[in-house]
């Protein structure tokens, strides 16, 4: 059931190159053209990215599952799984650098762990995980990620989207991205034909005149555009009672003046906590080592 | 054989008592949840569902469904539906009423939000296992991200962004902003 009929009668494979660039403020996505007939008998696409040193690819997902191989560069990696607990605990960095300010100004040492710090760890997130070079990185359907370049080369990862599994319950040949943040494009929108485009919103204005024959006025004036997160959609209003916070926020959220793309800069650098980084080989050293040294003991 | 497998298995189970709600809040409502866990026989139909209630005004986080399309029928009352696609176009901001139905898609962002009048509904969805991740709440996909990183995808100060991640402390059903204790019966 992986490809439709007449699909995979293939007669010559060649060596496909990407054909389509989406270049961001710190990066760069190169999509293989889906619609080939190569991808559409095998059921999966794949896409390139190149994250720039400080660029932050914004947290998406897709509806099907991805396997990312860090091709080249550094990096750290957060997940949104569902159900999983905030488990990495910190001082936020400002309530850190006004700690080290009034240390500063006290002249003094560093104050005990018993003064003055209990409830003041500021923020908690789900587990920050290193991209390696040479890395699989699993992806689950569904489960929304971020990425970051915090070393000295570009971050390379090449991702490939099994648009055919099970889990997939949408377009089985064009993978659709949601993202969480920032305006960015679709990745696979051009490729689609403009012809299917427009019979998408054709579909759209049928059912938004079905909505208002029925009486019930489009409250927002209907927002159609092939760019945009998931929250632009939504009522502003709506979107800041959700979250208890100001309109001005929750436009933030929607984020439709944003021109930055799918990896946007942090100029100043990402300071997250996160797990120590250690090379395969420090790695294989240690456990040599502890292997050595405590020999029998439990 | 198959007495001994389908002809006996457990077909029905209730998911309108209160006292089997799985999220339950005083202010906001309920929400009961029946998959291939506590009715086994859907991992055969790969089919779940999910009967919710929520209170006057009263919003059922923005989320989205991993695994499953999700299908809405109205039973009672009426709420205000939003629907997102990926490209963050509304593809449906409307009041869905009492024997209406409206079709989530795998992924669509959804906001559910009761009129004065409550809401309550039941929905289907195609995977015996479904899943979903709310946007705003205590276990949302922007609490598992840090501040730092909130901050600069969305442009706002990192006050804004420990605002936008902590301000709200409820975990699936919200209760309307500004209204006081409101237990129903």
């Amino acid at each position: 059931g992986r490809a439709r009929e007449n699909e995979c009668q293939i007669d010559r494979l060649t060596a496909l190159e990407p054909s389509n660039r989406i270049q961001a403020e710190g990066g760069l996505t190169e999509v293989w053209d889906c619609q080939d007939q190569q991808f559409r008998c095998s059921g999966v696409t794949v896409i390139r990215r190149t994250i720039e040193r400080n660029g932050l690819l914004l947290p998406s997902f897709t509806s099907g599952p991805e396997l990312i191989y860090i091709e080249q560069g550094n990096g750290i990696s957060g997940l949104m799984i569902p159900g999983c607990p905030e488990t990495f605990e910190s001082l936020s960095t400002q309530e850190a650098w006004r700690e080290g300010m009034e240390r500063g100004m006290r002249g003094g040492r560093f104050q005990g762990q018993g003064q003055g710090r209990q409830g003041r760890f500021q923020d908690q997130h789900q587990k920050i995980r290193h991209l390696r070079q040479g890395d699989i990185f699993a992806m689950p359907a569904g489960v929304a990620h971020w990425a970051y370049n915090n070393g000295d080369e570009p971050l390379v990862a090449v991702i490939l989207i099994d648009t055919s599994n099970h889990a997939n319950q949408l377009d089985k040949d064009v993978p659709r991205r949601f993202y969480l943040a920032g305006n960015p494009e679709q990745e696979h929108e051009q490729q689609q034909g403009r012809h299917h485009q427009r019979r998408e919103f054709q579909e759209q204005g049928q059912q938004q005149q079905h909505h208002q024959r029925r009486g019930g006025e489009s409250r927002r004036g209907g927002r159609q555009s092939d760019s945009g997160n998931v929250f632009s959609g939504f009522d502003t209003r709506t979107l800041a009672q959700s979250f208890g916070v100001s309109e001005e926020i929750a436009q933030r959220l929607q984020a439709e003046q944003d021109e930055r793309g799918n990896i946007v800069l942090v100029q100043e650098g990402l300071h997250v906590v996160k797990p120590p980084s250690r090379s395969y080989e420090e790695r294989e050293e240690r456990s040599r080592g502890s292997r050595s040294r405590y020999g029998s003991m439990n | 054989g198959l007495e001994e497998t389908i002809c006996s298995a457990r077909l029905s189970e209730n998911i309108d008592r209160p006292s089997e709600a799985d999220v339950y809040s005083p202010e906001a409502g309920r929400l009961t949840t029946l998959n291939s866990f506590n009715l086994p026989i859907l991992s055969f139909l790969r089919l779940s569902a999910e009967k919710g209630v929520l209170y006057r005004n009263a919003i059922m986080a923005p989320h989205y469904n991993l695994n499953a399309h999700s299908i809405i029928y109205g039973v009672r009352g009426r709420a205000r539906i939003q629907i997102v696609n990926a490209q963050g176009n509304s593809v449906f901001d409307d009041e869905l009423r009492q024997g209406q139905i409206v079709v989530v898609p795998q992924n669509f962002a959804v906001i559910k939000q009761a009129t004065k009048e409550g809401f309550e509904w039941v929905s289907f969805k195609t995977c015996e296992n479904a899943l979903f991740q709310t946007l705003a709440g205590r276990t949302s996909a922007i609490r598992a991200m840090p501040v730092e990183v909130i901050s600069n995808i969305y442009q706002i100060s990192r006050e804004q962004a420990h605002r936008l991640k902590f301000s709200r402390s409820e975990t699936t059903l919200f209760r309307p902003e500004n209204q006081g204790y409101q237990r129903r019966e």
